[in-house]
């Protein structure tokens, strides 16, 4: 922190100043170049995500506490060293469905509902969906300042896919900031490009171990949807979700405890 | 009571020997990771430091730091980095010869790929438990995706996701691929 960027005389509420539209939602920036937020050493963005709507996989430089204010979802966050401890074997799947042949395995995922908080390390890869039938509403507060975070104190948000640039680009050209500039702090949330981008496409290839056709779909350079994408069928996920536990816990309840060990 | 403790603290380790690398693969080459768990007087210093060997053409990455920064100086041969930012920009995508340095600021993607002689060098972290996250391999983030959500975050099919999963079995550094050898035919 500056000097004298807590030396604050006056306090007004404030509401966010930028938004940036999605295929499936937005996200709404409060000014980081508000003196408040600066003495702080916060960030504070709002997410709104339509029903079936993913937040494409990203990361930041600074730890993550969200709100969530409406709806329900789950996110999925990737911790390295992490096992892929959520599966589903190809047999048991045939066994159900009748042959047709789906495998997956990938890391914890959480769900979340109206109430809850969910916090998210610094540099940890994740993604929310919502698989409700409202909006969901996050508020999610960046912690720039964090002793995690050793870059600067803008938030960062590195996305692993999409092409939010490019999103950025449309939207300049439908609206202007309030202030006839865009904000720091949205400028890097929604102005960054995929990561893949940066990189050749023949080293990516390589370390896939994967066609250079594949390796380019990483880019998604033609991709215009933004950093909210539209499930159409659907998010499918291997997931113990909520209503199932609830069923079961409601049987094993009905059946009384004599079956305890 | 301080020549008890910090006056007798182990200040000295060795991270050359490839016998005791925490990271080994005979056809891509090997790393020595040298944090507070092995030499406790880094928790004091937040440091940490590695010492990685890439044979000829193979390939460490994409991966980012989460915790640190990286300063890496290359102590032998040469090899070709490419980093990324935040916006997906290529900061750096050029060649590291002997003796020059790059620092890597966290959380920038970062892909390594030796050159003919190989390649060695000694990074410092500015954490004394330095993270990285890879982008591919058998512990990488995408690998820890559920395959639906690569299928539409990237719009390709199920087939490609699964093998955009799965067809890297290494972990770290990996073996150099066709690609390679078709690109020094």
């Amino acid at each position: 922190q500056q000097k004298n960027e807590c030396q604050i005389q006056r306090i007004d509420a404030v509401e966010p100043r930028q938004r940036v539209e999605s295929e499936a939602g937005f996200t709404e920036f409060f000014d980081t170049n508000d003196q408040q937020f600066q003495c702080a050493g916060v960030e504070v963005i709002r997410h709104q995500i339509e029903p079936q709507g993913l937040l494409l996989p990203s990361y930041v430089n600074a730890p993550i506490l969200f709100y969530v204010e409406q709806g329900k979802g789950f996110q999925g966050m990737t911790l390295p060293g992490c096992p892929e401890t959520y599966e589903v074997s190809q047999q048991q799947f045939q066994g159900r469905k009748g042959g047709q042949s789906f495998q997956d395995r990938h890391q914890k995922i959480q769900e979340f509902r109206q109430g809850d908080v969910v916090a998210i390390p610094a540099g940890a890869a994740h993604w929310i969906y919502n698989n409700g039938q409202d909006d969901l509403v996050l508020i999610v507060l960046l912690d720039s300042t964090n002793f995690a975070n050793q870059l600067d104190q803008n938030h960062r948000r590195f996305f692993l896919a999409g092409n939010p640039q490019q999103e950025q680009k449309q939207q300049q050209g439908r609206q202007q900031s309030p202030r006839g500039t865009r904000q720091q702090g949205q400028s890097l949330e929604a102005g960054s490009n995929n990561i893949f981008q940066g990189f050749d496409v023949d080293v990516l290839a390589e370390a896939f171990n994967v066609d250079r056709e594949t390796a380019e779909m990483l880019r998604c350079e033609d991709d215009r949807r933004g950093h909210i994408v539209r499930v159409e069928r659907g998010l499918k996920v291997v997931s113990p979700s909520m209503s199932r536990e609830e069923q079961w816990q409601g049987q094993q309840g009905g059946r009384g405890r004599g079956q305890d060990n | 009571g301080f020549e008890e403790t910090i006056c007798s603290m182990k200040v000295r380790a060795n991270i050359d020997d490839y016998t005791q690398a925490d990271v080994y693969n005979p056809q891509a080459g090997h790393c020595n990771h040298l944090n507070s768990f092995k030499l406790p007087i880094l928790r004091l210093l937040q440091l940490s430091a590695e010492r990685g060997v890439l044979y000829r053409n193979a390939i460490m990455g994409p991966y980012w730091t989460m915790n640190a920064h990286n300063i890496i100086y290359v102590t032998k041969g040469n090899m070709r980095m490419q980093i990324v930012n935040d916006e997906g920009q290529a900061v750096f995508d050029d060649q590291i010869q002997e003796r020059q340095l790059v620092v890597v600021p966290q959380n920038f993607a970062v892909v390594k790929q030796a050159g003919e002689q190989g390649c060695r060098w000694i990074s410092f972290r500015t954490n004394d438990n330095a993270m990285i996250n890879t982008l591919a391999g058998q512990t990488s983030a995408i690998r820890a995706l559920p395959v639906d959500v690569l299928t539409n975050a990237y719009q390709i099919p199920r087939e490609e996701a699964q093998k955009l999963k799965y067809s890297r079995e290494e972990t770290v550094m990996f073996s150099p691929g066709s690609f390679s050898s078709r690109g020094r035919a």
